[in-house]
C-alpha cells in the first residue's frame, strides 16, 4: 500500500512532475503504442512535456499532454538514439493527449486514450502573406486557452472531483468565452466581456443557482401604488 | 433630474453583499432599497438582513426565487427588518427565528415606479436607491465597463434578476446606470454592473419599486 499516502482521497487527480518514475514508464508505453498505431515511415518521440497526472483507480491511470515529433530514425532502423529534426516543417509535431491504464501487481499497462491534433505553424509565402488561422484550431489558440484557464483555477480556486470533470468544465469554460466574444463584439456600449467566476458553469447551471426565475412570471405581481413622480432636481 | 447622481457619494449605500449559490437576488434588492430609505429618513446606514427574507418571507420562495412586491408586504406584516449581524446571512433556507424585539429598520408601505427611464433617473435623485429587475444574461460574462448588449442577447420580458439602482450619469459620453449586485465585490467593478442607460435595456425599467419610510 505503499502509494496510498502519495495520493489524495480515492478517484482525485494528483499532477505530476516530468521525472516522476511511473511516469516516464507510462509515457514510453504510450510513445511505443503511438508509433505502432501510426504508419508514419519515422519514428516518432515526445519532444515537449505540457502536463500530467495520475489517479488511483484499480491501479494508476496518467493523464499525459505532451507535444510528439518526428526523429531522423526510420522505424525500421534499430538505432538507439535517434535526433529530431532541426527544420520545423520536417518535425510535424502534433498535441497529443494519452490516458495509461497501469496495473503495477500484474505489471500490465493498457492505452485508454489517444487525442492528437497537429499544430499548424503559420507558413510565410513569397509574398510574405500570412495564412489566416482563424478556421483552423491552431495550437497557440489551444494552449492560449488551457493558459486561461489555469489562471481562472487558480484566481477563483476552484478544485474539481475528477480530471473528467476537469476536462468537462474546460470545454464549458471555452464555450462561454466564444459566447463572451459573440457580446462583445456585438456591444454597442463600452462593455469588457470575458473570465469572469461564473465562466465555468453552463447557462443553466449560472441561471438555475443564481437567478430568480420567478421574476419574469408577470402573473405572480402584486399590484402595488404607483409612486408620486419627482417633484423638482 | 440632475446630470448625474451617485447615493454611495451620499452615504445611502452599504457595502457589497454576496447572495452564494442561492436565488436570492430579490432580498438584496430590497433590503438594499430599505436601507437606503431608512437612511434618508434616519440619517443611520443600516446593514439589513437579507437571511430574516430567506427564512421568513412566506410569499416568496428563499433560494428559488421571489418577487420585491411580495418582500414588502411580508416585511410590513414581519413588522421590519434586523440587522445583518442580528440575523446573519447563510445562503440557504432555515427555521425562521424572527425576533421583534431586534427589528432595527421598518416600512409602511410600498410603490411601484414609472416605466419611464427619465422618470425613474429623477426619482432615483430624489428619493433613494430604487429596486428594480433585469435579464442577467450578459451579466454571466461583464468584467467592466458600460454593458448595452444587443436586445437578442437581453430579452426585456425575460427578467430574471433583481439588483439595486444607486445612480446614474455619462462616461465618455455613454449614458449609464451604476447598479449595486450581489454576487460579491469580486464580480464586474468592484460588484457593480454598469448598464446602458436610455433604452430599456434589458427591461431594467421594467419592475422599479420602492419602500416608503414615513
Amino acid at each position: 500500500d505503499l502509494d496510498r499516502p502519495l495520493f489524495g482521497p480515492p478517484g482525485s487527480a494528483i499532477r505530476l512532475h516530468e521525472s516522476d518514475q511511473g511516469l516516464k514508464k507510462a509515457l514510453e508505453f504510450a510513445e511505443d503504442r503511438y508509433n505502432r498505431g501510426s504508419n508514419a515511415m519515422h519514428l516518432r518521440k515526445v519532444s515537449r512535456f505540457i502536463s500530467a497526472t495520475k489517479q488511483l483507480v484499480k491501479g494508476i491511470r496518467y493523464t499525459i499532454t505532451v507535444e510528439v515529433s518526428n526523429t531522423q530514425c526510420k522505424k525500421s532502423s534499430m538505432l538507439k538514439t535517434c535526433d529530431f529534426y532541426r527544420e520545423s516543417q520536417k518535425l510535424k509535431t502534433e498535441l497529443c493527449v494519452f490516458e495509461v491504464w497501469d496495473i503495477p501487481w500484474q505489471d500490465t499497462s493498457t492505452l485508454l486514450k489517444q487525442k492528437c491534433q497537429p499544430i499548424v505553424e503559420p507558413q510565410i509565402e513569397e509574398t510574405n502573406k500570412v495564412e489566416d488561422q482563424s478556421n483552423s484550431q491552431p495550437l497557440e489558440e489551444s494552449v492560449a486557452l488551457l493558459g486561461q484557464f489555469k489562471e481562472f483555477l487558480v484566481k477563483y480556486n476552484k478544485v474539481y472531483s475528477s480530471q473528467e470533470e476537469a476536462e468537462r468544465r474546460l470545454r464549458i469554460f471555452h464555450e462561454n468565452l466564444k459566447t463572451a466574444e459573440k457580446l462583445q463584439s456585438l456591444d454597442q456600449g463600452s462593455a469588457e466581456y470575458g473570465v469572469t467566476k461564473f465562466s465555468d458553469l453552463t447557462e443553466e447551471e449560472f441561471r438555475s443557482t443564481y437567478l430568480n426565475p420567478l421574476l419574469s412570471q408577470w402573473t405572480l405581481h402584486r399590484p402595488m401604488k404607483p409612486a408620486a413622480p419627482a417633484r423638482s432636481p | 433630474a440632475p446630470a448625474s447622481w451617485d447615493w454611495r457619494d451620499h452615504g445611502a449605500v452599504s457595502p457589497v453583499k454576496n447572495q452564494g449559490m442561492c436565488g436570492s437576488c430579490w432580498a438584496f434588492s430590497v433590503t438594499g432599497n430599505i436601507e437606503g430609505q431608512w437612511f434618508l429618513k434616519n440619517g443611520s446606514l443600516l446593514s439589513l438582513s437579507e437571511q430574516e427574507l430567506v427564512d421568513c418571507d412566506g410569499l416568496d420562495q428563499a433560494c428559488r426565487g421571489g418577487l420585491p412586491s411580495n418582500a414588502y408586504e411580508a416585511i410590513e406584516k414581519l413588522g421590519g427588518l434586523e440587522q445583518e449581524t442580528d440575523y446573519s446571512y447563510t445562503g440557504h433556507k432555515q427555521n425562521c427565528n424572527f425576533a421583534t424585539k431586534k427589528v432595527a429598520a421598518y416600512i409602511n408601505s410600498s410603490v411601484e415606479l414609472s416605466k419611464d427611464e427619465k422618470e425613474i433617473t429623477a426619482w432615483l435623485a430624489e428619493n433613494g436607491p430604487i429596486s428594480v429587475a433585469l435579464n442577467a444574461f450578459a451579466m454571466q460574462f461583464y468584467r467592466k465597463g458600460v454593458s448595452h448588449p444587443l436586445r437578442i442577447f437581453c430579452n426585456p420580458w425575460m427578467i430574471d434578476h433583481a439588483v439595486l439602482l444607486v445612480g446614474y450619469g455619462e462616461r465618455k459620453g455613454t449614458p449609464f446606470w451604476a447598479i449595486k449586485n450581489s454576487w460579491g465585490e469580486d464580480y464586474g467593478e468592484q460588484g457593480y454592473y454598469y448598464l446602458y442607460r436610455g433604452s430599456n435595456a434589458c427591461g431594467i425599467n421594467r419592475m422599479c419599486s420602492s419602500a416608503v419610510v414615513n
